[in-house]
């Protein structure tokens, strides 16, 4: 473990708990792509598997769970309870071309033949483009609520904190890991163009909204 | 071990 991962994982359960926020404060999960939340509750159940294999950490498992767990409850909380507030109109990006090109993918190039490793390399796949929904909709929207853009943003610093804990990680350990570093850097090359919004905008005080 | 690779990261 070191500073840059820690740090990353900790944004990322930050980002979980900033739209859970958004959702319970404004009463509504208008703006947030159900899409792009089920993709990633498909992500963490192939990637977590190995629960059941192997054991890392106590750390390693309970963020597992709670990955899992929330990704859950938020997918049933747009799916239910706040489905009257969800925005179906404008969360219109085909998801099922990310899942066909992810299997594909996790086909192609997978970590290795075992199939926890298909399914691992899979969800990596699937993790790297899973935001796509999101940002498609905000620009089909043209604007978000900034806690929303808070969320994403939060999503985008645990990615981009993860490319600098594997330059720390490779000089350090000699650890390498190809599938997941390139996937990793195509998901962080597409929060570029909202970092960019993002930072002259929100954090400015005004709305997210595209120029 | 199950799988070949061990992977250690979230």
């Amino acid at each position: 473990m070191n500073i840059f991962r820690l740090v990353a994982d900790l944004l990322h359960l930050a980002s979980i708990f900033i739209l859970l926020l958004k959702i319970q404060q404004t009463k509504s999960c208008a703006g947030v792509s159900l899409k792009t939340q089920a993709l990633y509750f498909v992500v963490f159940v192939t990637r977590y598997l190995d629960l059941f294999t192997h054991f890392y950490s106590v750390y390693n498992s309970l963020m597992k769970l709670f990955f899992i767990a929330s990704s859950a409850y938020i997918v049933y909380l747009m799916w239910k309870p706040y489905r009257p507030t969800y925005s179906a109109s404008t969360d219109t990006f085909r998801a099922e071309f990310l899942i066909v090109g992810a299997a594909l993918l996790g086909l192609a190039f997978p970590d290795s033949w075992h199939i926890l490793d298909i399914l691992w390399s899979f969800s990596i796949y699937l993790e790297a483009v899973a935001i796509l929904p999101q940002l498609f909709q905000m620009t089909r929207t043209g604007e978000a609520e900034t806690i929303t853009s808070h969320y994403v943003f939060a999503l985008g610093a645990y990615r981009a904190l993860y490319l600098m804990n594997w330059i720390y990680r490779y000089y350090t350990e000699g650890y390498m890991d190809v599938i997941a570093w390139v996937a990793g850097a195509v998901q962080t090359i597409l929060y570029a163009d909202f970092f960019y919004i993002y930072l002259t905008r929100v954090m400015r005080g005004r709305l997210f909204s595209l120029p | 071990r199950a799988r070949n690779n061990v992977h250690d990261e979230l």
